[in-house]
């Protein structure tokens, strides 16, 4: 499964 | 959070805030578009979203707060403030930005991570940023003057696009599943026209003479 990588840039 | 990510947000913090202090300090906004300023609140107000749904850090809902509110403040005193809307240079200030935000939109319903409101959203937003800066462009063209974008303004911008990019590439190689297509596809877009900005820029101060760009 594919991982999603978190929106942790501003 | 490595270095070059740091100093990216630290460069586009500074840019913010100094175009604000310069606005509330001169009371004058003279050479800003406020459609790159609106349109820079659009793309802050539709990214962070998040803020109500997903806690990455403190440092990320703090600086996102200030990112929020030092736009909305530009925006305000811009169209509010009774000494510095006098100064702004509406006649010439005429692109019309809302061509900007339909085509994004459209975009970021076709190109997105997934079909849902939030991550439609944070595509436009990004797409957004990628253009925003086209009427402040358009407008220096038209005044052709650059005393009033300091250059202070200019370097920050531009060396938080150079940072942000360095970060992409660190964390490609030094991280796991980090892959974001969207941001560096529309991160680059907005480097190459922000570097249009700048080659003119520094062109016109290495030759002493008012800012001259392509018509």
């Amino acid at each position: 499964k594919e991982q999603k990588h978190p929106k942790d840039e501003l | 959070m490595n270095m070059f990510r740091f100093l990216g947000d630290m460069t586009h913090l500074f840019s913010v805030l100094v175009l604000l202090l310069k606005i509330h300090t001169i009371k004058s906004c003279a050479g800003i578009s406020l459609k790159t300023q609106e349109l820079y609140a659009i793309v802050f107000a539709t990214r962070y979203l998040d803020l109500f749904t997903d806690y990455i850090s403190l440092y990320n809902t703090v600086m996102k707060l200030v990112y929020l509110g030092s736009s909305l403040s530009i925006v305000w005193y811009m169209r509010r403030h009774k000494l510095v809307r006098r100064s702004y240079d509406k006649d010439q200030d005429t692109f019309r930005h809302h061509f900007l935000i339909l085509p994004c939109l459209i975009l970021a319903l076709l190109i997105n991570e997934k079909f849902t409101f939030m991550e439609v959203m944070w595509a436009f937003s990004l797409y957004l940023e990628a253009v925003a800066i086209l009427p402040q462009l358009v407008l220096l063209q038209r005044t052709r003057n650059i005393d009033n974008l300091t250059g202070q303004y200019v370097f920050l911008l531009g060396a938080y696009r150079s940072f942000y990019i360095l970060n992409w590439i660190y964390r490609y190689f030094t991280e796991v599943h980090y892959v974001h297509w969207i941001t560096w596809i529309s991160g680059l877009v907005q480097t190459l026209l922000y570097g249009d900005f700048f080659y003119y820029y520094f062109h016109s101060w290495k030759n002493n003479e008012k800012l001259q760009l392509p018509a």
